[in-house]
């Protein structure tokens, strides 16, 4: 329905511009319906401004700043209709040791709400975790799993 | 609500019965390249109900399917059972745990089942409808897809709003 | 032949006059993300010709011209040149070191020279046919690309092999 | 021409069968024409079987090994004509330490008849490039070259 396409856009477009501040420390981010009289048909679109710089349309972006405020997004909507569960297939490649770190950050807040499966080769990501398992494949083409820690969430 | 455990058996390159627990907060997946990771979060889509072979990366649905290895044959069978705790009652049925098995022989048979008991696909669907964890809803993300997000016309970010509205 | 330096002016975010020397076999870039790496192959894309503000991630050419900072005024102008050896004779040309610049002003002119003299556009395109060097050939890959040759219909991946021939 | 189309093919098929066993260090890779009867037209399919496991088609391939295939397309292509200079870009990421090993010695190799620029984030390949460049911004929005590393191809 109209209205609620309305209610929680607004709710998505605040929690973004709070988001992207955390992530990027700093700058300034709007998204903004390109049609708001037609709630069933407008588009959504996105101007950024990374600390320091100027507004920029989002496909001027470097891969790694797409990656955050992609991150943003999926948050800000998360807060609004949090699901419960989600997998994050190596989304951390393209950060840098900074942004890793505010993202792995974020992302331990959001986990009170979400369960997240997160695949990664980075390292720093692997240590943040609750759980930890490994996948080999000893026997070719089989895989077989390794639980490599477990530290219950309650304790952390 | 959260997953607590997932077996899977001949799906893919698990051929082996293959247990994962689960617990709230973060899990992470690590190893070699090519050993299974995404084949995973394959199995989580595919056992809740997932119809589309191509987003599960295969050509047929029966690629799910353990297709042989050097010193393995092909099996007739794959199988996902997923358990999720569900004492806040978040899904409309009245039991505190729920498993969700699904099942693909390679005569292109497939079963679904709840806490073992014989349903249809659209039961599955509708368990999960509304809830945020389904096949539609943006419970998996990877770099392709943020490539899609961010360079899509705004027209198709609608598609964003409308599943968490 | 290889490419032995390269000079930024106005382009993108290098407001500064930038100078990067190059050596044959591998130069490594790196540095935090937003910095400007991937700008530089924009710049080298650029400067061989490239006439698509897509491929260069804009949405008109104008983008390519410094844009302003927090401290700075955007600028009028984007300029990059290009030397290039050429004591092998690769490049129909009998200078045994070759220097393409191209040059954007905002009001929309644009300037092409080798070695200091006015040419145009079709010159340098000209000027690289056949040396696998140039905008429609295979010199950038990233991991869009990778997607693309991969999943691409075997039509599709015909270009590759056309490219070479 | 025909026949021209037709001897590269012939030649990027052997180099690409020969690169792929490098690369994964054993398995099958097979590149063929779907319709060689019609060279002007014909598409170019791949079937590729990494060590150890059945034959499959290029989809079913994880995100690491799909990067490795491409890069054996593109090193045999360079066999048959080299290109003078080839940019990188963070092509490195999805690989694992083991591939990224492999991939770095190939590179080497290749690297005495094409320059590349190769922008990474893995320390690693860093290491095993000739001339290293840093790009800072510590004035906000301006990009700024340091030369970090400049160990001149002669003398490796
Ligand atoms: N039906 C099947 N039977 C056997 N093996 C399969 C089947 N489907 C896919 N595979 C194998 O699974 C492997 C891919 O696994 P997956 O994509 O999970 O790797 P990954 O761990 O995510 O690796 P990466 O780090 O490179 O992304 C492929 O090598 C493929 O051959
Ligand atoms: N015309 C312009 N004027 C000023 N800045 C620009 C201009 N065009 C692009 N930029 C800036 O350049 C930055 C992107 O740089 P680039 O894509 O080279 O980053 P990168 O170093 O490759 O980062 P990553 O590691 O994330 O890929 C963006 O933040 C963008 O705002
Ligand atoms: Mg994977
Ligand atoms: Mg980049």
């Amino acid at each position: 329905s109209r209205e609620y396409f309305e209610s929680t856009f607004k709710q998505v477009q605040q929690n973004f511009s709070s988001l992207f501040k955390q992530l990027f420390e700093g700058g300034e981010a709007e998204m903004f319906l390109t049609n708001p009289d037609d709630l069933l048909e407008t588009g959504v679109d996105i101007n950024v401004q990374p600390p320091g710089k100027k507004l920029t349309n989002i496909t001027l972006l470097s891969g790694g700043e797409k990656a955050l405020t992609a991150i943003a997004i999926l948050f800000a909507i998360f807060m609004v209709k949090p699901s419960p569960f989600c997998v994050l297939d190596e989304i951390d490649a393209p950060l840098d040791d900074s942004n890793l770190n505010r993202f792995n950050r974020m992302l331990l807040e959001f986990s009170e709400k979400t369960q997240f499966i997160m695949i990664t080769h980075n390292k720093k990501s692997m240590e943040m975790a609750n759980v930890l398992y490994g996948v080999t494949m000893e026997e070719f083409g089989v895989s077989k799993l390794v639980s490599v820690k477990f530290r219950s969430a309650v304790a952390a | 609500m959260y997953f607590k455990k997932m077996e899977l058996f001949g799906f893919k390159s698990f051929a082996e019965k293959t247990e994962l627990m689960l617990e709230p907060g973060v899990t992470a997946i690590v190893g070699p390249n090519g050993c299974g990771k995404t084949n995973i979060s394959d199995a989580i889509r595919w056992v809740l109900g997932e119809q589309s072979a191509k987003q599960l990366r295969g050509g047929k649905m029966e690629d799910v399917i353990f297709n042989g290895s050097r010193t393995r044959q092909p099996m007739g069978l794959a199988e996902v059972c997923l358990t999720m705790d569900n004492s806040q009652n978040v899904l409309p049925v009245d039991y505190s745990e729920i498993t969700v098995t699904r099942r693909l022989f390679r005569s292109g048979e497939s079963e679904y089942l709840l806490n073992k008991v014989p349903c249809r696909h659209k039961d599955i669907i509708e368990l999960f409808m509304d809830t945020g964890v389904g096949t539609d809803a943006y419970s998996t993300l990877e770099n392709k897809q943020i490539e899609m997000i961010l360079n899509s016309k705004p027209e198709d970010r609608r598609f964003l709003f409308e599943e968490a509205a």
